[in-house]
């Protein structure tokens, strides 16, 4: 379902945040990505999301090339099969919650409504829908930002630190979520710092100074 | 050092951010605040920050009852002071990491640009210094949020889960600076959602639904 050919992605002045990746990931696997502060984590999920391009390789995801894309496809194919769950959030900061999670659906139903509402409930945000982001605390941001990515059931989930700011409950309810669309047949990459979280995936991709040094299998 | 009296931060709508808390912290103590999504951590620490005020009750810190300053006594004191990290880091997106540092200085001599550079190298960040907040890994924003509230060695270090986004190294790189306030006899009030971490105060304050629940301490 993923695949990176060689992939390499240099930021201006020289960085070589992702230097010579090459990674597949078959349909259905649960994969958390580890590292230290700083080795491009955050980078890899932008490139398989099509908001950044490499600077060389071939980013694959269910077998589209995402640099063949122009950007109106690559927005469709975004929506439709992927959600990210984003280290920072970004929101837009004069919605609601609830219109921060719709944004991310086609239409505005009665029906995808209802969805938005269900997915924010689950997450214990139900009586937040209202609240603008700036009303909202941080693990309670970090829940809607979770609501958005999932809404559509999108086919690839990336979670960028999905547990970071949540306490030890919403944690758990968090990880239930992902175990359900591990179910449900979904593919999973998540990025994470914590390493009983990272254990909970099928196997570990390690990556320092923008390259894989290790991917082992724990399940 | 840090003293509330029955504080209460209601908000437009109802909602008992902190509900009737009172607490007293000695000077060099080192206190973990703990509890769930939505209980009032952030809140409590904007309170004693002199960033919010309170819709009853005290709130003293150093002996000064910050309800009684005007607003450039408040900044003044608070730049003075207190260094708060930030859970949403709160940067200015134009000025790059050193200058987001040297903000919290006073004047802006070659002392204090050494200063500046000196913690920021502490925290591995110093081949980061001439980057804009975009151009950092959320683990990197994190430690100039660190850098920018130590700076001024400040009496009182509120921090807002200052390790949520480090890896393993950095995040014991932070601890044993924490270490060092505490044996410097900086008073300190750190928010987590982890355990470990907060075993490694002196003791612990847990809020839930805006009240504290208990006081423990496990030094
Ligand atoms: N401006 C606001 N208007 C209304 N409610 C608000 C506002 N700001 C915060 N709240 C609510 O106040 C409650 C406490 O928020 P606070 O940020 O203090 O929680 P917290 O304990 O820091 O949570 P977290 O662990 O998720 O960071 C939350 O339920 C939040 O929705
Ligand atoms: N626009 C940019 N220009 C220059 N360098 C950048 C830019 N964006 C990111 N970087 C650098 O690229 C490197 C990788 O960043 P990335 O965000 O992928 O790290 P990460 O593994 O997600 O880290 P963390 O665990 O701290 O979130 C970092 O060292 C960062 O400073
Ligand atoms: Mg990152
Ligand atoms: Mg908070």
């Amino acid at each position: 379902a993923i695949r990176l050919e060689n992939v390499s992605r240099v930021y201006p002045g020289g960085i070589r945040a992702l230097d010579g990746v090459s990674l597949h990931i078959e349909q259905g696997e649960w994969v958390a990505v580890m590292g230290p502060s700083g080795s491009g984590k955050t980078t890899l999920l932008n490139l398989l999301d099509g908001l950044d391009k490499p600077t060389a390789g071939r980013v694959l995801v269910l077998g589209t090339d995402l640099g063949r894309l122009d950007p109106d496809e690559a927005a469709t194919f975004r929506r439709e099969k992927i959600g990210l769950i984003f280290q920072g959030f970004h929101f837009v900061p004069y919605l609601t919650a609830l219109e921060n999670v719709m944004l991310a659906q086609y239409y505005h139903s009665i029906v995808d409504k209802k969805q938005a509402c269900a997915i924010l409930e689950r997450l214990g945000m139900a009586d937040r829908t209202h609240h603008l982001p700036s009303q909202l605390s941080g693990g309670e941001q970090q829940r809607v930002c979770i609501a958005r990515a999932l809404v559509n059931e999108p086919q690839v989930v990336l979670a960028d630190e999905p547990t970071g700011n949540l306490d030890e409950r919403n944690e758990a309810e968090v990880m239930n979520i992902f175990r359900d669309l591990h179910l449900e047949g979904k593919t999973i990459l998540m990025v994470t710092h914590n390493h009983d979280i990272g254990r909970r995936s099928g196997s570990q991709v390690l990556l320092n100074h923008g390259r894989i040094v290790r991917q082992r299998f724990t399940a």
